[in-house]
């Protein structure tokens, strides 16, 4: 699929927002935690569309990401 | 408090609801 862009995104009501940013990260996410991609994208789509953005283009601070949401759900869940 | 429906679950291709409960 195309690049998802800032502009795309303004142009969509807040929750379907949400949802486009959902459907690209989610299989990014599942690539790497097949088990917990649906809850670890629930958190992630917390953040601010426009840091959700630069976590499409840059793996690196993907993975930052989803490490912290890891160790928060497993904390949460002790 | 402790919330055990969070965080809340995103599936691909279902409309998602996590911000509702915000």
């Amino acid at each position: 699929p195309e690049p998802l862009t800032a502009s795309m995104l303004a142009a969509a009501p807040l929750m379907d927002q949400k949802q486009l940013l959902g459907e690209r990260l989610y299989p990014m996410i599942h690539a790497l935690h097949p088990n917990l991609a649906g809850k670890i994208t629930g958190m992630l789509l917390e953040i601010d569309n426009s840091e959700l953005l630069h976590m499409l283009e840059s793996p690196e601070s993907l993975h930052s990401k989803v490490d912290e949401a890891i160790a928060v759900l497993q904390a949460h869940q002790v | 408090g402790t919330n055990i429906n969070w965080p809340p679950e995103f599936c691909p291709g279902v409309p998602w609801k996590g911000l509702q409960n915000i």
